[in-house]
Formats: structure tokens, C-alpha cells, sequence
């Protein structure tokens, strides 16, 4: 572990996906279960502590 | 840390030794369960200050390009893997894209029409002291991180930088911060290590050269008076000077270009990265 505790810059990491069934749309991604995406945060050593969304797109704040 | 979710695109910033690309095959297979299928990725970082305390795949941008490769579905087959240099050896950008052009671009419903919309990722080191002071929080003020977060986002002006975004902000104990600002379809966020010695904050926003992005620019390096600061821009597309525009807007803020580099991205777009450091009083 990094000796002073700031561990560095961030890592970004920025997918788009595509899909041709009319019936996901409009929410596509947004319609991911919070328990999915909690997992994938769990493969990242990352929590959910605090969210907000509007009609466009939902945001998390982490924590490690 | 933040992550954004939209309906064909997820975006994940996690500072320190997370391992961040290991998200990848989870939401991959996730989003398979719902019928959509990966067709861009871009992973982008700056030069590791600790690259020891980074577990693999992290341990090198090389390792890193290795798994993203391996991981990565095959029809993303427009990849590019790029070191971006500045003067100094300690600030590089480090980028990877890959791409499959025959999804990249219909799926973009954030691209407005006639509008060029480009990212703007800033990385800052060395705040200035007293400012940064303004993120640790009061001993022992009892109070939920998110109502703390919102005394701070109002302390320190960051409210201002987009009076029109929706902000959900978050006060670490005893000191740190974190904030995601939603204007329609555009993100913001800002992550702050305050403490003296080794300072951070990041900013990030999406925007379009229509606007006037070295009005935010300016009011952000006010809040927190870097020693040194990196801008990277990336845009679809292929010529334009919004980071003129961005060098012109700090340095009458005493924030002078150091160094600039440029590169383009097969079906990914352009790539700028400036770094910047405070002209000596």
C-alpha cells in the first residue's frame, strides 16, 4: 500500500454498447438490477454511497 | 469514485489501487442478459505515483493493454494502445481504445445535433492549503456524509460551477469529497484528496466547443489553485482547438502550459493532453 494514503490519479473506464431489441429501449443499461451493478462494483473493491438519476442517466458516488 | 449509467453507455472513475478493469466482464455478460452487446471501450488513466501498490492487471499500462485485449470481444477491432507524454516522466496519459464501427456511432443519443461534444478530464496536484482545507470536515460533526457534502459544495463554490446541474455530493470522514452533476444528459464530477502533502482533486465534465467551457475551467481552477494540473480532451472527430481555448483560459489564472500532446484514435476520435504547472510568484 502507497505510503502517504493518495493512492494515485484514477483509472477511467468508458463502454458503450449496442442492441437491436426495441423492447430494452428506452432505458437499455438503466433497466441493470442495483444488485448487478453491485456486484460489479464488488470486483472493483468499490461501495455505492450515495445516487441520484434523472430521465437521461443515473449517477453514483463510490467509495473504496 | 463515480459511475455513470446510461441507457448504451456506463462510465467508471475509481481513484487508488481499485481494480477497475476486472468490471469489465461482469457488465458485459450483464448487459447480455438484457440484449445489448459491447461495441466501444476507452480506458484512459495518468502515470501511477505508487505503481508498486497496484495489484495486476494494473501493475503496467502494458499489463493493462494485455488483459483489455484478451478481454475484449474480437469484433471491437479498431484498437489503439497510446502513451501520451508531457515534459515531465511523472505525467503521462495513458489511453486505450477499441472499436467496432459497425455500432459506434447511431447508438450515441447524447450527440446533439450540430453540436461537437468533447470530455474534459483534469487531474490536480499541490491545491493550495487553505483552500483544501475547506474539505475536511468539522470534528465530529455527526452529521451523514451526504448532508456534509452538500455544506462543502456550497463552502467551496463548486455549486457554481453549473448552477443548472443537479448535484449529489458526498463528505468523506474525517476529510474528502466526492460529487456527480447531472445537466440533461451531461455528467459532471469532482473527486478531492485534501490532505497537505499530497493534495488531488479531478474534474470532470462533458461539454460541447459551443459553449463556454473556459468559463467552468476558470471558476474550477479557482476552487482549487493547483501547483500543477493536466487537461485532457477527447473528441470525436478529427480537428479543432478547443484546447487553445483552455490554455488561453488559465493563464491569466497564472496556470501556464507546459506541455502538449496530441493523438488520434482509429473510430475513437482525438485525444489532447496538456499539463500545466502554477508560473512561479
Amino acid at each position: 500500500m502507497a505510503v502517504s494514503g493518495f493512492e494515485g490519479f484514477e483509472k477511467r473506464l468508458e463502454l458503450h454498447f449496442f442492441g437491436d431489441d426495441p423492447a430494452i429501449f428506452p432505458l437499455g443499461l438503466r433497466k441493470l438490477e442495483f444488485e448487478s451493478l453491485e456486484q460489479v462494483l464488488e470486483a472493483v473493491q468499490c461501495t455505492v454511497v450515495s445516487a441520484v438519476g434523472n430521465s437521461y442517466f443515473d449517477a453514483y458516488v463510490l467509495s473504496e | 469514485s463515480s459511475l455513470f449509467v446510461y441507457p448504451t453507455k456506463i462510465i467508471i472513475k475509481t481513484c487508488g489501487t481499485t481494480q477497475l478493469l476486472k468490471s469489465i466482464l461482469p457488465l458485459i455478460q450483464y448487459a447480455h442478459h438484457l440484449g445489448l452487446a459491447l461495441c466501444s471501450c476507452r480506458y484512459t488513466r495518468g502515470s501511477f505515483i505508487f505503481p508498486k501498490s497496484q495489484p495486476f492487471p494494473h501493475t503496467s499500462f502494458k499489463d493493462e493493454v494485455t488483459y483489455l485485449q484478451d478481454t475484449i470481444p474480437s469484433n471491437l477491432c479498431f484498437r489503439k494502445a497510446s502513451i501520451m507524454p508531457s515534459k515531465s516522466s511523472s505525467h503521462s496519459w495513458h489511453v486505450f481504445t477499441a472499436n467496432d464501427t459497425t455500432h459506434t456511432l447511431p447508438h450515441m443519443p447524447y450527440v446533439h445535433d450540430n453540436e461537437l461534444l468533447f470530455t474534459m478530464e483534469i487531474c490536480m496536484t499541490e491545491l493550495d492549503p487553505i483552500l483544501a482545507r475547506k474539505f475536511f470536515r468539522p470534528s465530529e460533526d455527526g452529521k451523514p456524509g451526504d448532508s456534509a457534502g452538500k455544506e462543502m459544495t456550497e463552502l467551496t463554490g463548486i455549486n457554481e460551477i453549473n448552477p443548472e446541474a443537479l448535484i449529489c455530493d458526498f463528505a468523506f470522514d474525517p476529510c474528502g469529497y466526492s460529487m456527480n452533476g447531472m445537466d440533461g444528459d451531461w455528467y459532471s464530477t469532482i473527486h478531492v484528496t485534501p490532505e497537505d502533502g499530497f493534495s488531488y482533486a479531478s474534474f470532470e465534465c462533458v461539454s460541447s466547443v459551443n459553449d463556454n467551457i473556459a468559463h467552468v475551467l476558470r471558476k474550477v481552477v479557482k476552487i482549487f489553485r493547483p501547483g500543477t494540473m493536466s487537461i485532457s480532451t477527447t473528441w470525436n472527430g478529427f480537428g479543432n482547438d478547443i484546447w487553445r481555448q483552455m490554455a488561453s483560459a488559465v493563464e491569466p489564472l497564472g496556470m501556464k502550459c507546459r506541455s502538449f500532446a496530441m493523438d488520434q484514435f482509429p473510430a475513437a476520435g482525438t485525444v489532447v493532453f496538456q499539463t500545466f504547472t502554477a508560473r512561479r510568484k
